[in-house]
């Protein structure tokens, strides 16, 4: 998991979706 | 306003298409540096540049498919990672659509044939060809691409997924709104949707020409590379 920091920390930003 | 009966019966699949035009992230624009002399480096950083950027926007709208934020965030990873090149591929053919021999990697950055070849990247604007063919002669429209690229996505067949029944319950999910979407619109077609699906084998095959493409490039050395991009490469390996 330590090799895919960035998609991790993507995923996990704002783990809702805005509104549509 | 609500609709009733027969009309009633037509509501899901259509709750999950309008869902998924509203997803649609906005196009993005490659900017090629002008002041880049190399027409080649130019080229491949260009290329490296924009798919780093639709890898953020393909990760966005991800978390915008029915049910995917329920999937754990190990499954999250593990879809995405075996998935994204088809799912920027068929972005790709999609918008090539509309010209024959080009590839519309972004509005402004369009290759035909002799472009591609000279930046080593004639196999792979030849496969997105191939495919931009495929659709072409289908006639795919906005609705049923984006059905198409919600099914790519549940498409994975990543070993490293551990709730597998989960992803299976969305594949399921965006099948059926696509088969309900067509048997609406196209009754005389019984066999457009089967058609659609059947072109999911030649878009992964395109992907993994991609996949060597761009894995190729960063061997080879000379052209920068974003860290998720490289990231996201590594994980296919």
């Amino acid at each position: 998991k330590e090799k895919h920091k960035i998609l991790h920390r993507l995923l996990q930003n704002s783990t809702s979706p805005v509104d549509l | 306003s609500m609709p009733s009966g027969k009309e009633a019966d037509k509501g899901s699949s259509n709750v999950i298409v309008s869902h998924l035009l509203v997803a649609e992230p906005e196009k993005l624009f490659a900017m090629p540096d002008p002041l880049q002399p190399d027409a080649t480096l130019r080229t491949l950083t260009t290329l490296c540049d924009l798919a780093d950027r639709e890898l953020v926007v393909i990760i966005g709208w991800a978390k915008h498919i029915p049910g995917f934020l329920s999937l754990s965030l190990a499954d999250q990873m593990s879809v995405l990672q075996s998935v994204w090149l088809e799912v920027l591929v068929l972005g790709v053919a999609f918008r090539s659509l509309g010209c024959e021999d080009e590839v519309v990697f972004a509005e402004d950055f369009v290759l035909d044939e002799e472009l591609s070849r000279v930046a080593g990247l004639g196999e792979l604007s030849a496969a997105v060809g191939q495919l931009a063919r495929r659709y072409r002669a289908l006639q795919l429209d906005r609705e049923e691409f984006v059905m198409l690229k919600a099914i790519a996505l549940t498409n994975s067949d990543s070993v490293y997924i551990e709730d597998t029944e989960a992803v299976q319950k969305l594949r399921d999910l965006l099948h059926q709104a696509l088969l309900e979407l067509e048997s609406q619109r196209r009754p005389e077609d019984p066999r457009r949707a089967g058609r659609l699906l059947l072109t999911l084998p030649l878009l992964r095959q395109t992907a993994g020409r991609a996949l060597a493409t761009f894995y190729g490039i960063k061997t080879r050395g000379g052209v920068p590379m974003h860290k998720l991009f490289l990231e996201m490469l590594e994980a296919m390996m």
